[in-house]
């Protein structure tokens, strides 16, 4: 499986359409490996983008240095999943112990 | 199926080990139909829930973006229900004795199983596309409604990358030669997450539809429906309007087919987990959901064309 240890989500807040489009730039920075998961569109709609570890910080300085707001929404996308995970294979072990 | 937990998230076999015990838990409702076959080979499969030949019919999807794993439980869950309410539930039961409903659970199979065997956040199809080294399209960006204009992308290694042409993936042209062919679809509603909207045609222009009026009384009726049981706020209108433009989307398509009742839903939630939605609120999603669903069936029902 993927590893996302380390990986966060941030959420983006453009003010203005030149934030929008400073967003939408990243989208061609194909090595930074930016996964949007909400789509850089309109002004006051917030912008969802999962940034690998290798990346985070990179990624936050051109944010800040162009004054775009953004908070942290996901810290680390790993415990989320494993989570998830762990909770699959406590249900699936459950559904064996009772057939 | 009464001992299946629609609390936790399922693999891709799971799921239609449900659809096949379903189907002969309730012969006499349920039945299901292979509409195509994925890239990988995997069955498209249909649950069609009927009481009588020949109705027109009201089609739900889930699950076209393999990482949304809320809309394919969800989906389970609506399945269920219906099984379970029909001959209970007066308005159920009203509907399908006048319509069928067409529930596809896994849209995009290949993605899914992806989903659960290698990365937990893939979007689109596993076809390969030549040239590059990047896989899948979105099948969201593959309809011939706008196909290949703005909000869609001509890079395979973007995650909105609209394909080498229109019905190029056989996911979409599965469910585009099953409309075609079965000619008596009213209503359509394709379920994604997450945002939570209620969505309806256009995305690809900011022209409304004729039809705009009364789509988006529907959907706020929908949404407040839906918003009666936990509180869940749902905004709706427009895709373009609402969300962004995209072009090539599902449910352009099915509007510009003549299935006027064409809405799409972005589930729980607005942004703390995003597709990695904790499986304890896949009921709760699933149960206000189906209000919502409920008016927008209801609706087509009552206003057959």
């Amino acid at each position: 499986m993927e590893n996302y240890s380390g990986q966060q989500v941030l959420r983006i807040f453009p003010t203005d359409e030149d934030q929008v489009n400073l967003v939408r730039a990243l989208e061609d920075l194909e090595h930074l490996q930016i996964d949007f998961w909400t789509s850089p569109t309109k002004v006051l709609l917030p912008i969802d983008i999962r940034v690998s570890f290798r990346n985070l910080q990179s990624v936050k300085v051109y944010l800040e240095s162009n004054n775009i707001q953004y908070s942290i929404m996901i810290h680390d996308v790993q415990s989320l999943l494993d989570e998830e995970q762990n909770e699959m294979r406590r249900n699936r072990a459950t559904e064996n112990a009772r057939s | 199926t009464d001992s299946f937990n629609y609390a936790t998230y399922h693999t891709f076999d799971e799921i239609n080990a449900f659809i096949d015990n379903l189907v002969n838990e309730n012969p006499n409702l349920v039945s299901k139909i292979q509409i195509g076959s994925s890239y990988e080979g995997r069955p498209l499969n249909v649950l069609k829930f009927s009481t009588g030949p020949n109705r027109p019919a009201f089609w739900i999807d889930t699950g076209i973006h393999s990482r949304e794993w809320v809309t394919q439980a969800s989906g389970i869950w609506f399945a269920k229900k219906i099984a379970t309410d029909y001959g209970k539930d007066a308005s159920l039961t009203n509907t399908l004795n006048n319509i069928d409903i067409l529930l596809e659970i896994v849209t995009n199979p290949d993605g899914y199983v992806y989903t659960h065997k290698s990365d937990r956040m893939w979007r689109k199809t596993r076809s390969p596309n030549s040239g590059s080294l990047c896989v899948g399209t979105d099948p969201n960006r593959n309809w011939d409604a706008g196909f290949g204009g703005p909000g869609s992308s001509s890079n395979p290694c973007t995650e909105t990358y609209r394909g080498r042409a229109a019905h190029s993936e056989p996911e979409v042209k599965a469910i585009v030669d099953f409309v075609k062919s079965h000619g008596n679809i009213k209503g359509f509603v394709s379920i994604h997450s997450y945002s939570q909207m209620l969505l309806f045609p256009y995305g690809y222009t900011t022209a409304r539809t004729p039809d705009h009026n009364e789509l988006n009384t529907v959907s706020r009726n929908a949404v407040n429906a839906l918003a009666s049981l936990y509180g869940t706020s749902y905004t709706y209108g427009s895709i373009i309007a609402t969300i962004y433009q995209a072009s090539g989307g599902t449910i352009d398509w099915t509007y510009n087919q003549g299935i006027k009742y064409s809405y799409s839903f972005e589930l729980r939630d607005t942004g703390r987990y995003g597709f990695a939605l904790p499986a304890n609120q896949i009921i709760p999603t699933a149960e206000e959901t189906w209000l919502a669903l409920t008016k927008l069936i209801e609706h087509t029902r009552d206003n057959l064309y």
